[in-house]
Formats: C-alpha cells, sequence, structure tokens
C-alpha cells in the first residue's frame, strides 16, 4: 500500500463519522437512482467494516464531507475524462471529498444483468476511489482493491490485507474486524490456485 | 513455440480487455531502448500522466518517438511499482496491463496532480 505525500488523512474525533452524498445533477440515467445509491452504500461498507470510520448518506449535497458524482471529458477538475474504459474514474485525497466517476462508462449494479463487453462494475470502482479519499494511494499487489486497473466485467470489492493494513495505519482498526480471518481467508485461496496449478 | 502460444493468448486478452484510449499500443510489443516507432510519444504522455516520466519542458525527449533512457527508466519504475516482472522492455505482460482500464490517480507522487494542489491550497 501507499499513501499521497504527507499522508494526509480525515481528523476527527473517533469514532470518526463522514457523510456522503450523490450529486443529483452530475448522474447516470440508466440505473435506478436506488440502485447506485445502494450500491455507493456497499462501497462505503467495505472500508468501514476495517476502520473505526462511520460513512452516513447526507440529505444535502453541498454538505457532504464526500461528493460523489458521474461526470463526462473536461469537468473542471483538470483532471479530464477520456471516454468509454480508459480511465475509469478519479478521488482527490483528504479531505477534499470529491469523488469522480466516468460518465461515459457502462456502469453496472449487476454484472449477471448487463450483457455489455465494457460493462464495468461500479461497487468495485466506487470501493477504489473511496480508499482514495481515505488517503491510500496506489498498491502494487495486483488481488488488493487499490490496484490501479480493473478489466471489463471484473468485481474487485473485498478488501485484501495490503489494503487492509494501509487504511488501518492510517484510521486504526474497527473493534469488530478480525484481520486474521482475512489472512486465513487469502491464505486459503492461495493453496487452493497453487493446488488448482498443480493438478492442471 | 510455447512462448508464442503464451504471447498470442496473452494478447487476445489484452485485446479483449483493451480500452479504446490506449488500444493502439498494442503495436509497441516488445520494443526496447534503442527502438524508434511513430506513437511511442503516447506512451511517453502515458507514463508522464502516472507519474513514471517527468517531462521538464515542451522540447525535450518526451516529445520524440525514441525509446530512450528517460523512457526505459519509466518502465522499469512501472514494472516494479506494480509488482510486473522488470525487463525495462515493452513486453506483453507490461503492455497489457499499460492497456488495461484503470484509475485516473497517478501511482508515483500522486500529490503532483491537481486534485492535490487544489487540497493543499
Amino acid at each position: 500500500f501507499t499513501y499521497f505525500t504527507g499522508k494526509p488523512r480525515w481528523a476527527g474525533r473517533k469514532p470518526l463519522t463522514l457523510t456522503y452524498a450523490i450529486s443529483p445533477e452530475h448522474t447516470i440515467k440508466y440505473v435506478a437512482t436506488a440502485d447506485v445509491a445502494a450500491t455507493i452504500r456497499r462501497a462505503f461498507d467495505n472500508w468501514a467494516r476495517v476502520i473505526p470510520v462511520r460513512f452516513e448518506e447526507a440529505t444535502n449535497y453541498e454538505s457532504a464531507d464526500v461528493k460523489l458524482g458521474f461526470y463526462g471529458g473536461d469537468h473542471g477538475d483538470g483532471e479530464p475524462f477520456d471516454g468509454v474504459l480508459g480511465i475509469l474514474g478519479h478521488a482527490f485525497s483528504p479531505e477534499s471529498g470529491r469523488l469522480h466517476l466516468d460518465a461515459a462508462e457502462q456502469w453496472a449494479v449487476d454484472l449477471g444483468k448487463e450483457s455489455s463487453e465494457v460493462a464495468v462494475d461500479l461497487e468495485s470502482v466506487a470501493t477504489h476511489e473511496i480508499g482514495h479519499v481515505l488517503g491510500l494511494g496506489h498498491s502494487a499487489v495486483k488481488e488488493a482493491v487499490m490496484y490501479p486497473s480493473l478489466s471489463p466485467r471484473t468485481k474487485k470489492v473485498e478488501l485484501k490485507v495490503d489494503d487492509i493494513e494501509g487504511v488501518q495505519a492510517l484510521y486504526g482498526s474497527n473493534p469488530n474486524f478480525r484481520l486474521n480471518q482475512t489472512v486465513q481467508s487469502e491464505t486459503s485461496s492461495a493453496i487452493a490456485l497453487r493446488d488448482a496449478i498443480k493438478k492442471s | 513455440k510455447d512462448d508464442d502460444q503464451h504471447r498470442q493468448a496473452l494478447f487476445r486478452a489484452t485485446q479483449y480487455n483493451s480500452n479504446y484510449t490506449w488500444r493502439s499500443f498494442h503495436r509497441l510489443l516488445d520494443l526496447e531502448r534503442g527502438s524508434r516507432v511513430d506513437g511511442l510519444v503516447g506512451l511517453k504522455q502515458y507514463f508522464v500522466r502516472f507519474g513514471y516520466l517527468i517531462s521538464t519542458n515542451s522540447a525535450d525527449s518526451v516529445l520524440s518517438d525514441a525509446f530512450d533512457a528517460r523512457l526505459e527508466t519509466a518502465v522499469l519504475r512501472y514494472q516494479a511499482s506494480l509488482g510486473l516482472p522488470v525487463t525495462g522492455k515493452l513486453d506483453a505482460t507490461t503492455l497489457s496491463e499499460v492497456m488495461a482500464p484503470r484509475c485516473g490517480v497517478p501511482d508515483l507522487n500522486p500529490n503532483r496532480s491537481r486534485a492535490a494542489e487544489t487540497v493543499q491550497r
């Protein structure tokens, strides 16, 4: 895992509460608003499980700590989007709270119901970008959520040890979370993969 | 022969996963230091964008199609940063990763982005 220069993080009393909101203007039309909201909720929950930070959906977009929206092309922050695939999204280091997704993508909230070859899983990208919002940079671990690339039609939402250790170094651990369960899970996966390779 | 088959399989996967923005990079397969190919400047701009190559001025080598020492260093950094085999060449594994859809935040020195400058203000 890596951090932004200076290791910025959200400050505040523990347990820290951050509010978030999805832009009512900069959104996508082909996915129901409730489905987008539920998917973004799950993305925040992926991080809330491992750190003592609560994420609450704000009713007022302007006053939310984290502002999420779908933008196309040059949208005024100096980092224009590039159309289908290429750049999927970007987010800003703490305590900016801006999280932008490329409106040109074929966003999917359920890959099983989306037939497009270039469909991009919304929860996966949102989970990655929330990692940036919290202060993480990119990881060299291919399986980690914070690895910079994501192939179309791929779901990667489960935080790996690398992601967890990185974010917990910034915010501490959620008292209800046990890291060794994740370590065991990753070890089991690695053993299963090794066995499958041997077998083949 | 095995190597050729592996390369072909890998490249089919690359093309399936490749994005519209960087699709043309497939022409750069197997280039190494000393090569000169039209389109290499696009790859250099990619490495500038994601923090692997620093453009010092408008006349520097970033604007040329030569695979020079600076580009080789950028490729080495890229491979090391993303856990790829460190070869310094544009092998199939490296190009496959370059062409994959990705996050717009730079991998190295992310605070160099305008986003971070805004935060600092």
